[in-house]
């Protein structure tokens, strides 16, 4: 497997 | 702190943004999990210290697959952006801390002392550094959380004998003037007079005209020279010649004719100038040679 990070988009934010 | 935001005073400062990892499947490109993660990256400045304290704190908002169990992260400053020479952080790097998705939301902390080495004036730009791992991937994910206010550090002697401390720099200090205060009083309420009479409101917060700080020296004499002439020192007598904008700044009345003087007791002006009151504020935000401030009169 592979892992990834980034910044969330404004939509998938709580 | 606010989401995508950088919030920041003289010595601290906040910034947040929510992480997403995933844990992907090779070759098929198949998502097996992935996580939520709130992250905040703080400072917490000395003005009378080399070293200040960094905090980057993760919180795993919610999970799902095999990122419920074990996820990680570990956590380093880096100082690489610096001007000059760099910041160094101890320890150097933490962790890693296991985030327990599936007990609900875990929140890790990772804390640095952070601290600007030698005598010079150096800015700096220290990030954290975040590794996300997790034991199914032999890979690890690296993450900038960015968005820390510069940091500036200085030995200057000018602001009064304490050594090396840091400021973030970008956040303009507000001085502050109250005329409730009976030790100042009058200059309160001449700043007050002026900042409101003058052509441009000199010093006045978030008007557009901040004051830039003066040392002492020809300048500041000659600032004092211009507008308390003789003549006018006599007008006041007994009492003492106070001008605004001050004499210690940029913005005195040897290069700005838009100036205001007023008599106001001579104890109440020497105390304003003193070590107590202007002195202070000085030294608390390490107000450099034509750093800008503003001045604020409260009630």
């Amino acid at each position: 497997t592979r892992i990834e990070i980034r910044e969330a988009l404004p939509s998938e934010i709580p | 702190c606010r989401v995508g935001e950088q919030v920041s005073d003289r010595f601290s400062s906040c910034a947040e943004k929510y992480l997403i990892v995933s844990i992907v499947e090779i070759p098929s490109g198949k998502v097996i999990g992935t996580a939520l993660f709130d992250a905040k990256n703080k400072t917490r400045l000395n003005y009378k210290s080399a070293t200040w304290e960094q905090e980057a704190v993760l919180k795993m908002v919610r999970s799902f697959g095999v990122a419920k169990f074990g996820t990680m992260a570990s956590a380093e400053v880096d100082c690489k952006a610096s001007q000059g020479n760099g910041c160094t952080s101890a320890p150097g790097v933490i962790g890693p801390k296991v985030f327990w998705g599936i007990w609900g939301a875990t929140t890790n902390t990772y804390t640095f002392k952070v601290t600007s080495p030698g005598d010079a004036l150096v800015g700096h730009a220290p990030q954290t550094k975040v590794t996300v791992s997790h034991p199914s991937s032999p890979e690890k994910a690296h993450f900038t959380l960015g968005n820390i206010a510069p940091v500036r550090c200085d030995s200057a002697k000018n602001i009064g004998n304490i050594g090396r401390g840091c400021v973030h720099p970008l956040v303009k200090p507000v001085y502050r003037l109250s005329k409730g205060d009976k030790a100042v009083k009058g200059v309160a309420e001449h700043i007050e007079d002026a900042q409101h009479k003058l052509k441009k409101p000199w010093g006045a917060v978030n008007k557009g005209y901040p004051l830039h700080r003066l040392p002492n020296g020809d300048l500041s004499r000659a600032n004092r020279d211009t507008a308390c002439t003789t003549a006018v020192k006599n007008r006041y007598k007994p009492k003492s010649c106070d001008e605004y904008p001050f004499a210690g700044s940029y913005e005195g009345a040897a290069v700005n004719p838009d100036y205001s003087t007023a008599p106001v007791p001579l104890s109440e002006n020497r105390t304003e100038g003193g070590f107590k009151y202007r002195g202070k504020f000085i030294m608390q935000n390490r107000v450099l040679d034509y750093d800008e401030f503003w001045v604020e009169i409260t009630k």
